[in-house]
């Protein structure tokens, strides 16, 4: 998914992606 | 649980015998953060449950730049909630969920 970005920090990784608009407004 | 403004859950289903969960955050009330930070953008990371702590996570998060320090401890606490939630859900279930 091209929107998916990959951040290494101290060897921990972290994925990121956008999140859903329902999940926003469901939550 | 005090509300942080951030949600944070299980990125994948607990099989309750790896210590390494992959949890995902996001941001739920921009409102409740004080420092800059990136709305609709969800952080997945994995969280190891013997040897990481919500406050180091925490920390790493705003070195890579996700948030402000003065949201570090909201971070770390939204992390924390889901983590106790998710031992206590795992003392109550011992036998592979």
């Amino acid at each position: 998914n091209s929107l998916t970005q990959v951040v290494h920090s101290a060897g921990r990784r972290f994925i990121v992606s956008p999140v859903p608009e329902s999940r926003l407004r469901e939550s | 649980a005090e509300d942080t403004g951030l949600r944070v859950e299980l990125a994948e289903d607990d099989d309750c015998s790896n210590s390494s969960l992959g949890l995902r955050l996001w941001v739920e009330d921009p409102k409740k953060l004080k420092g800059k930070h990136k709305d609709n953008e969800a952080i997945e990371f994995s969280f190891n449950l013997e040897t990481d702590t919500p406050e180091e996570v925490a920390y790493e998060m705003v070195k890579s730049g996700f948030f402000h320090e003065s949201d570090s401890k909201a971070v770390a606490k939204s992390i924390r909630d889901r983590v106790t939630l998710i031992k206590k859900t795992r003392e109550k279930k011992p036998a592979g969920c």
